[in-house]
């Protein structure tokens, strides 16, 4: 984790 | 996105509707706490800072204008709107929000997944997010007649959190890249904070009377 790609929820 | 993940936004949706649906349409909204309303304001304003940067998808990009439309729209209804602002319960509605807001920068600030200022701001979106159902859930219990549109949408809003879990379980075992010990454990406090008002909400229905919280 940590992406910036991964904040993909509300 | 998997089935969990929808279901938990569309109840996440469906408890604006419900709350807009009594602010708009009944022009009240009594048993509201402005202080909740406040603090999820800007916890949308923090999480979504990388709204027109950074493009996940169009469902994504729609529902956070959603989120952050309607609850801009419900502050400035509950403080400006001539008629709804009258139907505020300001002297139950007590609590000392602005309290949450800085323990909850300062935590982001320690913990977070990234030391950059998105990253921090997330955290501290998602800590303020965990707490910021407290001053609604005071004002319900000293609300005598909470209403039916309030009562629903406090339990869509939880069942919201239930299944966002039920999502990151799954995503757990689908996608095992994704691990958000930050969320996951904001996420759990925040569902926790709603077993009480669950418990009393599932009785009132089973035994088919009005809704009433112990003081």
């Amino acid at each position: 984790g940590g992406g910036d790609d991964d904040h993909d929820e509300l | 996105m998997n089935a969990f993940r929808l279901a938990g936004d569309m109840t996440h949706l469906l408890s604006v509707v419900v709350l807009l649906l009594k602010i708009h349409t009944i022009k009240s909204c009594a048993g509201i706490s402005l202080k909740t309303q406040e603090l999820y304001a800007l916890v949308f304003a923090a999480r979504y800072l990388d709204l027109f940067i950074h493009f996940i998808s169009l469902y994504n990009t729609v529902m956070k204008l959603v989120f952050l439309a309607s609850s801009f729209s419900i502050v400035w209804y509950m403080r400006r709107h001539k008629i709804v602002r009258r139907t505020y319960d300001k002297d139950h509605d007590t609590f000392r929000h602005h309290f949450l807001v800085l323990p909850c920068l300062a935590l982001a600030l320690l913990i977070n997944e990234r030391f950059t200022f998105r990253e921090v701001m997330w955290a501290f979106s998602i800590y303020l997010e965990a707490v910021a159902i407290l001053p609604q859930l005071v004002l319900l219990q000293r609300t005598r007649n909470i209403d039916n549109l309030t009562g629903q949408y406090v339990f869509f809003l939880g069942a919201y959190r239930v299944l966002y879990i039920l999502n990151w379980i799954y995503r757990y075992f689908t996608e095992p890249h994704f691990v958000h010990w930050i969320s996951w454990v904001a996420g759990i406090v925040q569902t926790l904070l709603y077993a009480d008002f669950f418990y009393y909400y599932i009785m009132s229905w089973k035994n088919n009377v009005k809704l009433e919280l112990p003081a």
